[in-house]
């Protein structure tokens, strides 16, 4: 996961 | 995703739909914070607008969906239906929330992982949503006794917040890219802030006393 990359989490 | 993560989404929606029983079943809101449910909406619409940019799976969407249109839901009734805005315990749900809007933008500023639109939104919500409970936590030591729905709303909303705790632990062995800093650390302050209820929670279950908390 890059930093600012998709967040997957809620 | 893993069970924990799972578990914590599950105990989040549980936690909602607690709520929404609480406020359909007795037509009341006593104890329950208006500015916390505000604040609540702010961090789901702010940090959903990835909504129109990025598709991750159908369970993410319907899942921000549901918390978008839940925590609405919830503000509506608390400002505008004729039985539920009287039960709301305005003189109590005194907390200064813009406080809580203003450092949390200011650190959103500040710190993010990129300066744009989209990143200091992100991070402002996760910052709003750290801090969000606190109106509830003193709205729910000022009237001392709290209701049995109401406890439990709390108890599932922190236990979320714990198993996204461990959700974090067990990403960082298996996925060793995952580095989100600013949502794990202002994860850690927010599940802090449950201790203290976490722990009056545990010895009313234990003693099968009411929930009550100190003054």
């Amino acid at each position: 996961t890059e930093p600012s990359g998709v967040k997957d989490e809620l | 995703m893993n069970i924990f993560r799972f578990l914590g989404d599950m105990t989040h929606l549980i936690s909602i739909l607690i709520l929404l029983l609480k406020i359909y079943a007795t037509k009341s809101c006593s104890g329950i914070s208006l500015k916390t449910q505000e604040l609540y909406a702010l961090v789901f619409l702010t940090r959903y607008l990835d909504l129109f940019t990025d598709f991750i799976s159908v369970y993410n969407t319907v899942m921000k969906l549901v918390f978008i249109a839940s925590s609405l839901a919830i503000v509506w009734c608390m400002r505008n239906h004729p039985l539920v805005r009287r039960s709301y315990d305005k003189q109590l749900d005194t907390f200064r929330h813009y406080f809580l809007l203003l450092a949390s933008f200011l650190l959103a500023l500040l710190l993010h992982e990129k300066f744009a639109f989209q990143e200091v939104l992100w991070a402002f919500s996760i910052y709003l949503e750290a801090v969000a409970i606190l109106p509830q936590l003193v709205l729910l030591q000022r009237s001392g006794n709290v209701d049995n729905l109401t406890g439990q709303y709390v108890f599932f909303l922190g236990a979320y917040r714990a198993l996204y705790i461990f959700n974090w632990i067990y990403r960082y062995f298996i996925d060793p890219h995952f580095t989100r800093w600013i949502a794990c650390v202002s994860g850690l302050v927010q599940t802090a802030l449950y201790a203290d209820f976490f722990y009056y929670y545990f010895i009313s279950w234990k003693n099968n006393a009411k929930l009550q908390l100190p003054a």
